[in-house]
């Protein structure tokens, strides 16, 4: 199973429409998908209108204590081939709970290997904010997605995050890979390309070559709760995000596994 | 002094963008204003190109034994009458810091207090995140703003977002009164109409009766590190946000204060 994250300190940069769009373009090509809800905030959980208030069985647990068989918090979606890992409102309260307290990095990472026989692919959408959450989802990953806009005012927010991103690999002594996708993105405005451009200059190797258009059709999607490819495959939201599931690299060849 | 916080546990709504276009107007109106970045991320430092990764003059130094005068940790910006205290990175920490210490939601207002007979307003905006940093900016302040974008996906995050307020406020101890507030509205998106309905039938008494519309002068504004009304007095996003200051009937009527 290959596992990514996608963060961004930054609010409102498309993490959840990426982790999202991600997974419906995965499973339209028939690999088995688990998205985790790593946000207090439930925006993943909600778009797949699982509601997250009462949620015995959450990314939560994994935090309180839970001791038997992961695959008991796991829900099914609408989608055939795609599970979710809901969130809790809890999650609000683990920054403060789990305090000074060494060692509680590595419990997403350990919760998801007991499950890497069952999917091929998991993906974590993270909150906006750096926390026990993130460092979790970051230590569990083998590559890290970070959705930026091209506006001036999310540069400095892009330094601050590939900081963090270097800050969290010395913590966890782990070479962490990272992919900066621009999205959101308006030809129409002039600044776009002048930011673009700013981003390629100062990180050449990890910006992907490509951009994902803003797409009025993310909004419909999200609010019928379905990934943008299951909407319409010829949207040009569903058309970039198959670009750059391609250039991720990391789909591993079917061939390795009997369909089931 | 009036304090006003700007806060929504949903990122990318426009939690900067209000308190920086409120802060705008208000100054272009004669009040003297102070914009607080309780945000670790330090979108609104940034917006006014007031580098905070070296900042010892922050938010920050307050939970961490500042015990000199507050108005040492003030930044003035290039507009007349607007200043900042600003954000700075090791916010990130604070609820691991403070873990379950008693007592630390008023030490933003008690500091806000030592300032009131130097401003007319401050307007702190919050990161997406419930937090110590969320709770002391609810504490300190008259009156609460929620930015929220008019979609489905918005919905369930304002709900809990309602309840987070009600939840403070019982432990405050104090009435949080606040103002829903519908951003980057955009009349062409079908659903938008049906959303705003939606939340008007739910909160018909804390939804304002405005709209902030979609405005790319926000971008512009954003990138030359201006508040929008000193960009344009006539772009719609400026006509908005003075609509949207009139009728939070907050704006204390100059004459009490000898013109400084
Ligand atoms: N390429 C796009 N074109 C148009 N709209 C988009 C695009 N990507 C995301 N959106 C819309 O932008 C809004 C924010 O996206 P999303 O919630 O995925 O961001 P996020 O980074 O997950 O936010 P948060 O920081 O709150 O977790 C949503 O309304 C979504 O539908
Ligand atoms: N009415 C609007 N029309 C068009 N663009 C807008 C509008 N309001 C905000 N924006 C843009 O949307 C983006 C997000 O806004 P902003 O950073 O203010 O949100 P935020 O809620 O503060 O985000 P965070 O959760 O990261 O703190 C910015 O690029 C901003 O310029
Ligand atoms: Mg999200
Ligand atoms: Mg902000």
């Amino acid at each position: 199973m290959k596992v990514l994250a996608v963060v961004n300190q930054k609010g409102g940069v498309g993490k959840t429409t990426t982790a999202v769009s991600m997974a419906g373009i995965l499973v339209q090509r028939k690999h088995r998908v688990l998205l985790v809800d790593a946000d207090p905030h439930g925006s993943l959980t909600s778009y797949f209108h699982l509601d997250h208030r009462g949620f015995e069985r959450s990314v939560y647990s994994l935090f309180d204590g839970y001791k038997s068989r992961v695959d008991f918090l796991v829900s099914k979606t609408q989608i055939a081939g795609l599970h979710v890992i809901a969130s809790s409102p809890a999650l609000a309260t683990l920054d403060k709970k789990l305090g000074g307290q060494d060692g509680k990095g590595l419990i997403l990472g350990q919760a998801l290997q007991q499950l890497s026989d069952w999917y091929d692919y998991a993906i974590i959408d993270c909150p906006p904010v750096l926390g026990v959450l993130m460092v979790n989802a970051m230590a569990a990953s083998d590559k890290l997605v970070i959705p930026v806009q091209a506006e001036f005012l999310a540069l400095k927010g892009l330094d601050l995050m590939v900081q963090t991103v270097a800050m969290v690999s010395r913590a966890l002594a782990k070479d962490l890979d990272y992919m900066i996708v621009p999205t959101m993105y308006d030809r129409r405005t002039r600044s776009s390309g002048q930011c673009l451009e700013l981003i390629r200059g100062k990180y050449p190797r990890k910006l992907w070559d490509g951009v994902i258009p803003v797409d009025a059709q993310f909004k419909e999607a999200s609010s019928v709760g379905v990934p943008i490819s299951t909407l319409s495959r010829t949207a040009r939201g569903t058309m970039a995000y198959e670009l750059l599931v391609d250039s991720l690299r990391f789909e591993q060849v079917l061939s390795h596994r009997q369909e089931t």
